[in-house]
Protein backbone atom coordinates (compact mmCIF):
# COMPACT_ATOMS: atom_id res chain seq x y z
CA UNK A 1 0.00 0.00 0.00
CA UNK A 2 1.45 3.44 -0.73
CA UNK A 3 2.63 4.95 1.96
CA UNK A 4 2.31 2.30 4.41
CA UNK A 5 4.87 1.91 7.01
CA UNK A 6 4.81 -0.24 10.35
CA UNK A 7 6.88 2.08 12.27
CA UNK A 8 4.79 5.01 11.39
CA UNK A 9 0.88 6.12 12.32
CA UNK A 10 -0.80 5.07 9.15
CA UNK A 11 -4.03 7.02 8.35
CA UNK A 12 -7.24 5.05 7.56
CA UNK A 13 -6.72 5.13 3.46
CA UNK A 14 -3.22 3.64 3.76
CA UNK A 15 -4.55 1.06 6.47
CA UNK A 16 -7.67 0.00 4.29
CA UNK A 17 -5.30 -0.24 1.12
CA UNK A 18 -2.77 -2.32 3.94
CA UNK A 19 -5.28 -4.96 4.31
CA UNK A 20 -6.18 -5.66 0.84
CA UNK A 21 -2.33 -5.49 0.17
CA UNK A 22 -1.64 -8.00 2.97
CA UNK A 23 -4.48 -10.25 2.24
CA UNK A 24 -3.62 -10.38 -1.80
CA UNK A 25 0.49 -11.11 -0.65
CA UNK A 26 -0.31 -13.94 1.40
CA UNK A 27 -2.93 -15.74 0.38
CA UNK A 28 -1.84 -18.97 2.03
CA UNK A 29 -2.00 -16.96 5.59
CA UNK A 30 -4.08 -14.10 5.19
CA UNK A 31 -8.07 -13.32 4.27
CA UNK A 32 -10.08 -10.56 4.53
CA UNK A 33 -13.29 -10.09 4.85
CA UNK A 34 -15.44 -7.20 5.37
CA UNK A 35 -17.99 -7.75 8.82
CA UNK A 36 -19.82 -4.75 8.72
CA UNK A 37 -19.89 -1.15 7.63
CA UNK A 38 -19.28 2.30 9.85
CA UNK A 39 -21.92 4.73 10.86
CA UNK A 40 -20.55 6.73 8.24
CA UNK A 41 -20.09 3.77 5.44
CA UNK A 42 -16.89 3.02 5.29
CA UNK A 43 -16.14 -0.52 5.69
CA UNK A 44 -15.02 -2.86 8.66
CA UNK A 45 -12.28 -5.27 7.31
CA UNK A 46 -11.03 -8.31 8.96
CA UNK A 47 -8.24 -10.57 8.66
CA UNK A 48 -8.36 -14.12 9.60
CA UNK A 49 -4.65 -15.17 9.70
CA UNK A 50 -3.29 -18.47 10.34
CA UNK A 51 -3.21 -21.77 7.66
CA UNK A 52 -6.18 -22.79 6.68
CA UNK A 53 -7.66 -26.38 7.97
CA UNK A 54 -10.65 -27.58 9.25
CA UNK A 55 -11.76 -26.79 13.33
CA UNK A 56 -9.17 -24.69 14.37
CA UNK A 57 -9.65 -22.99 17.10
CA UNK A 58 -9.02 -19.04 17.32
CA UNK A 59 -7.87 -16.05 18.76
CA UNK A 60 -10.54 -12.31 18.11
CA UNK A 61 -7.98 -9.22 18.50
CA UNK A 62 -9.36 -6.03 18.02
CA UNK A 63 -7.47 -2.87 17.75
CA UNK A 64 -8.85 1.17 17.60
CA UNK A 65 -11.88 1.15 20.00
CA UNK A 66 -10.50 4.54 20.51
CA UNK A 67 -9.98 6.53 18.15
CA UNK A 68 -7.18 8.65 19.85
CA UNK A 69 -5.33 5.64 20.96
CA UNK A 70 -2.86 5.67 17.61
CA UNK A 71 -0.92 2.81 18.85
CA UNK A 72 -3.58 0.59 19.28
CA UNK A 73 -3.88 0.14 15.46
CA UNK A 74 -0.25 0.24 14.75
CA UNK A 75 0.20 -2.60 16.53
CA UNK A 76 -2.70 -4.29 14.73
CA UNK A 77 -1.05 -3.90 11.57
CA UNK A 78 2.48 -5.00 13.63
CA UNK A 79 0.82 -8.35 14.05
CA UNK A 80 0.07 -9.21 10.84
CA UNK A 81 3.29 -7.82 9.53
CA UNK A 82 5.15 -10.37 12.08
CA UNK A 83 2.52 -13.23 11.46
CA UNK A 84 3.51 -13.28 7.56
CA UNK A 85 7.22 -12.33 8.69
CA UNK A 86 8.51 -15.25 10.54
CA UNK A 87 5.74 -17.91 9.69
CA UNK A 88 7.87 -20.85 8.86
CA UNK A 89 11.04 -19.26 10.08
CA UNK A 90 10.02 -18.99 13.70
CA UNK A 91 9.00 -22.37 15.61
CA UNK A 92 6.21 -20.77 17.91
CA UNK A 93 4.86 -18.34 15.38
CA UNK A 94 4.81 -21.41 12.66
CA UNK A 95 2.79 -23.58 15.58
CA UNK A 96 0.40 -20.99 16.22
CA UNK A 97 -0.54 -20.04 12.68
CA UNK A 98 -0.62 -23.79 11.56
CA UNK A 99 -3.14 -24.46 14.92
CA UNK A 100 -5.05 -21.53 15.28
CA UNK A 101 -6.56 -18.71 13.75
CA UNK A 102 -6.55 -14.77 14.47
CA UNK A 103 -8.97 -12.51 13.64
CA UNK A 104 -7.65 -9.36 13.25
CA UNK A 105 -10.20 -6.03 13.02
CA UNK A 106 -7.22 -3.31 12.47
CA UNK A 107 -9.75 -0.72 13.38
CA UNK A 108 -12.89 -0.85 15.44
CA UNK A 109 -13.61 2.65 15.32
CA UNK A 110 -12.76 4.27 11.84
CA UNK A 111 -14.74 6.76 11.39
CA UNK A 112 -13.37 8.23 14.61
CA UNK A 113 -9.80 7.27 14.04
CA UNK A 114 -10.31 9.42 10.31
CA UNK A 115 -11.59 12.24 12.25
CA UNK A 116 -8.74 11.91 14.53
CA UNK A 117 -6.61 12.50 11.67
CA UNK A 118 -8.64 15.75 9.74
CA UNK A 119 -10.35 17.07 12.24
CA UNK A 120 -9.46 16.46 16.13
CA UNK A 121 -7.07 14.36 17.40
CA UNK A 122 -8.22 13.99 20.82
CA UNK A 123 -11.42 12.64 19.50
CA UNK A 124 -12.27 9.63 21.22
CA UNK A 125 -15.79 8.20 20.57
CA UNK A 126 -17.59 6.97 17.37
CA UNK A 127 -19.08 9.56 15.02
CA UNK A 128 -22.59 8.79 15.34
CA UNK A 129 -25.96 10.98 15.66
CA UNK A 130 -29.07 9.97 17.58
CA UNK A 131 -32.62 11.28 17.82
CA UNK A 132 -32.86 13.94 20.29
CA UNK A 133 -29.31 15.40 20.91
CA UNK A 134 -27.02 17.48 18.92
CA UNK A 135 -23.82 15.80 20.61
CA UNK A 136 -21.96 13.52 18.24
CA UNK A 137 -20.35 10.19 19.20
CA UNK A 138 -20.89 7.00 22.06
CA UNK A 139 -17.78 5.41 23.57
CA UNK A 140 -17.99 1.87 21.61
CA UNK A 141 -16.26 0.43 25.32
CA UNK A 142 -19.60 1.70 26.92
CA UNK A 143 -21.91 0.01 24.53
CA UNK A 144 -21.64 -3.65 24.57
CA UNK A 145 -24.42 -5.67 26.76
CA UNK A 146 -22.38 -5.94 29.52
CA UNK A 147 -24.08 -4.64 32.49
CA UNK A 148 -24.82 -1.93 30.14
CA UNK A 149 -24.49 1.64 31.23
CA UNK A 150 -25.20 0.83 34.74
CA UNK A 151 -21.55 1.93 35.98
CA UNK A 152 -19.09 3.73 34.92
CA UNK A 153 -20.60 4.83 31.93
CA UNK A 154 -22.82 7.80 31.42
CA UNK A 155 -26.06 8.45 29.95
CA UNK A 156 -25.58 12.17 28.78
CA UNK A 157 -24.59 11.85 24.89
CA UNK A 158 -22.19 14.82 25.60
CA UNK A 159 -19.90 13.18 27.92
CA UNK A 160 -16.83 11.11 26.47
CA UNK A 161 -18.36 7.48 28.19
CA UNK A 162 -21.75 8.33 26.87
CA UNK A 163 -23.08 4.60 26.21
CA UNK A 164 -25.43 5.02 23.85
CA UNK A 165 -29.15 5.14 23.42
CA UNK A 166 -28.80 0.79 23.86
CA UNK A 167 -26.69 -1.47 24.17
CA UNK A 168 -24.73 -2.28 20.85
CA UNK A 169 -26.48 0.80 19.22
CA UNK A 170 -23.35 1.47 17.79
CA UNK A 171 -22.85 -0.09 14.09
CA UNK A 172 -19.08 -0.75 14.87
CA UNK A 173 -20.02 -2.91 17.82
CA UNK A 174 -22.63 -4.68 16.37
CA UNK A 175 -21.06 -5.87 13.45
CA UNK A 176 -18.09 -6.88 16.01
CA UNK A 177 -20.23 -8.50 18.53
CA UNK A 178 -22.29 -10.22 15.27
CA UNK A 179 -19.16 -11.87 14.39
CA UNK A 180 -18.16 -13.53 17.40
CA UNK A 181 -21.52 -14.62 18.17
CA UNK A 182 -21.44 -16.23 14.94
CA UNK A 183 -17.88 -17.94 15.41
CA UNK A 184 -18.17 -18.41 19.51
CA UNK A 185 -17.58 -21.98 19.08
CA UNK A 186 -14.21 -21.39 17.42
CA UNK A 187 -13.07 -18.66 19.54
CA UNK A 188 -11.04 -19.61 22.39
CA UNK A 189 -9.24 -15.80 23.51
CA UNK A 190 -10.73 -12.26 22.96
CA UNK A 191 -7.98 -9.39 22.88
CA UNK A 192 -8.62 -6.06 22.48
CA UNK A 193 -5.82 -3.62 22.73
CA UNK A 194 -6.34 0.01 24.28
CA UNK A 195 -3.83 2.72 25.40
CA UNK A 196 -2.45 3.95 27.73
CA UNK A 197 -1.50 3.35 31.28
CA UNK A 198 0.25 -0.14 30.78
CA UNK A 199 -2.04 -2.65 31.88
CA UNK A 200 -3.75 -6.12 31.67
CA UNK A 201 -7.28 -6.62 32.57
CA UNK A 202 -9.52 -9.05 32.43
CA UNK A 203 -13.65 -8.87 33.69
CA UNK A 204 -15.21 -8.12 35.21
CA UNK A 205 -15.62 -4.34 34.61
CA UNK A 206 -18.81 -3.93 35.30
CA UNK A 207 -19.12 -5.08 38.77
CA UNK A 208 -16.36 -5.61 41.64
CA UNK A 209 -17.59 -9.64 41.33
CA UNK A 210 -15.05 -11.82 40.16
CA UNK A 211 -15.15 -14.28 37.47
CA UNK A 212 -14.84 -18.31 37.98
CA UNK A 213 -11.85 -18.20 36.02
CA UNK A 214 -10.25 -15.32 38.21
CA UNK A 215 -7.39 -17.33 39.66
CA UNK A 216 -6.63 -18.69 36.38
CA UNK A 217 -6.61 -15.57 34.78
CA UNK A 218 -4.64 -13.37 37.35
CA UNK A 219 -1.55 -16.35 37.14
CA UNK A 220 -1.97 -16.13 33.04
CA UNK A 221 -1.85 -12.34 33.19
CA UNK A 222 1.02 -12.47 35.68
CA UNK A 223 2.71 -14.63 33.87
CA UNK A 224 2.32 -12.37 30.47
CA UNK A 225 2.95 -9.40 31.86
CA UNK A 226 6.30 -10.54 33.15
CA UNK A 227 7.02 -12.10 29.70
CA UNK A 228 6.37 -8.86 28.45
CA UNK A 229 8.83 -6.84 30.61
CA UNK A 230 11.75 -9.04 29.44
CA UNK A 231 12.62 -6.92 26.36
CA UNK A 232 12.44 -3.37 27.64
CA UNK A 233 12.13 -4.14 31.06
CA UNK A 234 8.18 -2.11 30.85
CA UNK A 235 6.23 -2.74 33.54
CA UNK A 236 2.55 -3.73 33.42
CA UNK A 237 -0.09 -3.88 36.35
CA UNK A 238 -2.87 -6.22 35.76
CA UNK A 239 -6.27 -7.85 37.73
CA UNK A 240 -9.57 -7.10 37.21
CA UNK A 241 -10.67 -4.05 35.50
CA UNK A 242 -13.01 -2.61 38.07
CA UNK A 243 -10.78 -2.69 40.80
CA UNK A 244 -7.27 -2.42 38.93
CA UNK A 245 -8.41 0.89 37.14
CA UNK A 246 -12.00 1.38 37.88
CA UNK A 247 -15.54 -0.21 37.44
CA UNK A 248 -17.09 0.72 33.53
CA UNK A 249 -20.15 -1.02 32.19
CA UNK A 250 -20.61 -1.97 28.34
CA UNK A 251 -16.84 -3.59 27.97
CA UNK A 252 -16.14 -5.55 24.70
CA UNK A 253 -13.98 -7.85 26.96
CA UNK A 254 -16.40 -8.66 29.93
CA UNK A 255 -19.38 -9.08 27.32
CA UNK A 256 -16.99 -11.44 25.53
CA UNK A 257 -16.36 -13.02 28.88
CA UNK A 258 -20.03 -13.16 29.46
CA UNK A 259 -20.47 -15.34 26.09
CA UNK A 260 -18.28 -17.71 26.83
CA UNK A 261 -14.91 -16.90 25.68
CA UNK A 262 -12.59 -17.19 29.06
CA UNK A 263 -9.77 -15.86 28.18
CA UNK A 264 -10.41 -12.27 27.39
CA UNK A 265 -8.31 -9.59 28.07
CA UNK A 266 -7.96 -5.57 27.65
CA UNK A 267 -4.28 -4.96 26.93
CA UNK A 268 -3.48 -0.75 27.77
CA UNK A 269 -0.14 -0.28 25.87
CA UNK A 270 2.45 2.60 26.56
CA UNK A 271 2.92 4.93 28.15
CA UNK A 272 2.07 5.91 31.51
CA UNK A 273 1.91 9.82 30.98
CA UNK A 274 4.13 10.92 29.49
CA UNK A 275 3.07 11.15 26.06
CA UNK A 276 -0.49 9.43 26.67
CA UNK A 277 -2.66 9.11 23.50
CA UNK A 278 0.74 10.99 21.22
CA UNK A 279 3.34 8.46 21.98
CA UNK A 280 6.04 8.77 19.15
CA UNK A 281 6.83 7.07 16.27
CA UNK A 282 10.01 6.14 17.09
CA UNK A 283 8.25 4.44 20.01
CA UNK A 284 6.11 1.94 18.20
CA UNK A 285 8.63 -0.51 17.53
CA UNK A 286 9.68 -1.47 21.30
CA UNK A 287 6.18 -1.02 22.10
CA UNK A 288 4.83 -3.52 19.39
CA UNK A 289 8.13 -5.82 20.41
CA UNK A 290 7.41 -6.47 24.18
CA UNK A 291 3.55 -6.22 23.11
CA UNK A 292 4.31 -9.07 20.59
CA UNK A 293 5.43 -10.99 23.46
CA UNK A 294 2.66 -10.84 25.41
CA UNK A 295 0.34 -12.55 22.33
CA UNK A 296 2.80 -15.20 21.76
CA UNK A 297 2.47 -15.86 25.42
CA UNK A 298 -1.43 -15.67 25.68
CA UNK A 299 -1.67 -17.68 22.02
CA UNK A 300 0.82 -20.70 23.42
CA UNK A 301 -1.46 -20.77 26.45
CA UNK A 302 -4.74 -20.96 25.11
CA UNK A 303 -3.11 -23.99 22.35
CA UNK A 304 -2.29 -25.99 25.84
CA UNK A 305 -5.48 -25.18 27.22
CA UNK A 306 -8.02 -26.64 24.28
CA UNK B 1 -2.86 16.94 9.49
CA UNK B 2 -5.49 19.64 9.36
CA UNK B 3 -8.19 21.01 12.51
CA UNK B 4 -7.20 21.50 16.12
CA UNK B 5 -3.87 22.46 16.60
CA UNK B 6 -3.78 22.33 20.71
CA UNK B 7 -1.47 25.40 20.86
CA UNK B 8 -0.99 26.19 24.77
CA UNK B 9 -2.92 23.14 25.84
CA UNK B 10 -1.75 21.23 28.80
CA UNK B 11 -2.08 18.04 30.54
CA UNK B 12 -2.05 17.50 34.04
CA UNK B 13 -1.56 15.12 36.69
CA UNK B 14 -3.20 15.60 40.01
CA UNK B 15 -2.84 13.04 42.99
CA UNK B 16 -5.93 12.62 44.91
CA UNK B 17 -6.10 11.69 48.38
CA UNK B 18 -9.44 11.21 49.93
CA UNK B 19 -13.05 12.31 49.05
CA UNK B 20 -12.53 16.14 49.41
CA UNK B 21 -9.84 15.86 46.49
CA UNK B 22 -13.00 13.95 44.29
CA UNK B 23 -15.24 16.64 45.09
CA UNK B 24 -12.78 19.72 44.21
CA UNK B 25 -12.48 17.96 40.85
CA UNK B 26 -15.89 17.44 40.19
CA UNK B 27 -16.05 21.33 40.73
CA UNK B 28 -13.60 22.29 38.40
CA UNK B 29 -15.05 19.72 36.10
CA UNK B 30 -18.50 21.34 36.10
CA UNK B 31 -16.84 25.09 35.03
CA UNK B 32 -13.88 23.97 33.04
CA UNK B 33 -13.94 22.32 29.67
CA UNK B 34 -11.70 19.31 31.18
CA UNK B 35 -10.99 16.35 28.83
CA UNK B 36 -9.88 13.61 31.15
CA UNK B 37 -7.02 10.79 29.81
CA UNK B 38 -7.14 8.48 32.93
CA UNK B 39 -9.80 7.59 34.56
CA UNK B 40 -12.19 8.12 31.17
CA UNK B 41 -14.14 10.63 33.18
CA UNK B 42 -14.58 12.77 36.25
CA UNK B 43 -16.92 9.97 38.00
CA UNK B 44 -14.10 7.36 37.90
CA UNK B 45 -11.97 9.70 40.14
CA UNK B 46 -10.91 7.28 43.32
CA UNK B 47 -9.22 7.87 46.53
CA UNK B 48 -5.30 7.38 46.37
CA UNK B 49 -5.45 7.78 42.74
CA UNK B 50 -3.72 9.64 40.13
CA UNK B 51 -5.69 11.92 37.67
CA UNK B 52 -4.44 13.05 34.04
CA UNK B 53 -6.66 15.71 32.11
CA UNK B 54 -5.83 17.84 29.32
CA UNK B 55 -7.09 21.63 29.72
CA UNK B 56 -7.72 24.16 26.81
CA UNK B 57 -5.32 26.71 26.53
CA UNK B 58 -8.06 29.62 27.60
CA UNK B 59 -8.47 27.36 30.82
CA UNK B 60 -5.09 27.22 32.03
CA UNK B 61 -4.34 30.11 34.55
CA UNK B 62 -8.17 29.44 35.91
CA UNK B 63 -7.33 25.46 36.51
CA UNK B 64 -3.59 26.60 38.06
CA UNK B 65 -5.02 28.92 40.09
CA UNK B 66 -7.46 26.31 41.57
CA UNK B 67 -5.57 23.65 42.20
CA UNK B 68 -2.48 25.80 43.83
CA UNK B 69 -5.51 27.62 45.80
CA UNK B 70 -7.16 24.21 47.17
CA UNK B 71 -3.74 23.01 47.83
CA UNK B 72 -3.98 19.57 45.46
CA UNK B 73 -0.97 18.43 44.17
CA UNK B 74 0.07 17.88 40.42
CA UNK B 75 2.37 18.33 37.73
CA UNK B 76 2.46 19.51 34.42
CA UNK B 77 2.74 15.93 32.07
CA UNK B 78 2.51 17.77 29.13
CA UNK B 79 2.81 21.66 28.97
CA UNK B 80 2.37 21.95 25.41
CA UNK B 81 0.28 19.31 23.63
CA UNK B 82 0.79 20.72 20.73
CA UNK B 83 4.49 20.30 20.57
CA UNK B 84 4.06 16.31 21.49
CA UNK B 85 1.33 16.16 18.66
CA UNK B 86 4.25 17.69 16.41
CA UNK B 87 6.99 15.15 17.91
CA UNK B 88 4.91 12.21 17.50
CA UNK B 89 6.11 11.91 14.49
CA UNK B 90 9.06 11.66 14.84
CA UNK B 91 10.18 8.31 12.79
CA UNK B 92 13.29 8.30 10.80
CA UNK B 93 12.03 5.43 9.44
CA UNK B 94 11.64 5.13 5.54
Amino acid sequence: ATGHSYEKYNNWETIEAWTQQVASENPDLISRSAIGTTFEGRTMYLLKVGKPGPNKPAIFMDCGFHAREWISPAFCQWFVREAVRTYGREIHMTEFLEKLDFYVLPVVNIDGYVYTWTKNRMWRKTRSTHDGTTCIGTDPNRNFDAGWCKLGASRNPCDETYCGPAAESEKETKALANFIRNNLSSIKAYLTIHSYSQMMLYPYSYDYKLTEDNVELNALAKATVKELATLHGTKYTYGPGATTIYPAAGGSDDWAYDQGIKYSFTFELRDKGRYGFALPESKIRPTCEETMLAIKHIANYVLEHP
Amino acid sequence: HSGEHFEGEKVFRVFVEDENHINLLHALASTNQIDFWKPDSVTQIKPHSTVDFRVEAEDISTVEDFLEQNELQYEVLISNLRSILEAQFDSQVR
